[in-house]
């Protein structure tokens, strides 16, 4: 593994963590999008069908189990918990996230590099995750004063695209045996452009040191 | 070339 895919995968880690941190500590989820993690919660289950059916190292099947348990600790501290669920912002969070869904499964049912169920899910779980960040961003925008630790987390999920991009490229010319994945390659790049606005905006505030805010 | 192989990243 190299040094850019294990930032890639740091940063994703340390995004969640923020999360649950913010959610845990300040019981509160105010700012977050329960549609992204409704989202991410399915792009995992899709994605790690292979979980319990082929090893790949320790490292893989821990992380994996990580990223399914704390998205699905998050939807059930938004959902379920008494005094967290009261900070949701239910009225500003109205993206029809459902509609993400089905054109994501019926692409990747036509491209695929397989048409096996596991391959299909597999692919789905790609497309979705591209899009995933969209009713964040919605929210976001609506909500147009960031808070530090939402800020942060959508931060540190664009900076883990970023790095996946110079991983993919890094393994492209270090590793003979790897070959062309146009199906996650664009799927990737496109998710990282949905970031582009909002890391401009985030940067800036850091730079000047002001309250992250969005331009209605 | 085995579709399976790019699963080893997360």
């Amino acid at each position: 593994m190299n040094i850019f895919r294990l930032a890639g995968d740091m940063t994703h880690l340390m995004s969640v963590l923020v999360l649950l941190l913010k959610i845990h500590t300040i019981k509160s989820c105010a700012g977050i999008s329960l549609k992204t993690q409704e989202l991410y919660a399915l792009v995992f289950a899709a994605r790690y069908l292979d979980i319990f059916t082929h090893y790949y190292s320790l490292y893989n099947t821990v992380m994996k189990l990580i990223f399914l348990g704390s998205s699905f600790s998050i939807l059930w501290y938004m959902k379920r918990h008494k005094v967290v669920r009261r900070s949701y912002d239910k009225d500003q969070d109205t993206f029809r996230h459902h509609f993400l869904v089905l054109p994501c499964l019926v692409l990747a049912l036509l491209i695929n590099e397989k048409f096996t169920f596991k391959e299909v899910m597999w692919t789905f779980s790609i497309y979705l995750e591209a899009v995933a960040i969209l009713p964040q961003l919605v929210l976001l925008q609506r909500t147009r004063n960031v808070d530090n630790l939402t800020g942060q987390y959508v931060f540190l999920l664009g900076a883990y695209r970023g790095l996946y991009i110079i991983n993919w490229i890094y393994r492209y010319f270090a590793e003979p045996t790897y070959s062309t994945h146009w199906i996650t390659w664009i799927s990737g790049l496109l998710q990282t452009l949905l970031y582009a606005d909002f890391f401009y905006y985030y940067i800036n505030s850091v730079k000047n040191n002001v309250r992250l805010q969005l331009p209605a | 070339h085995d579709g399976t192989k790019l699963k080893d990243e997360l």
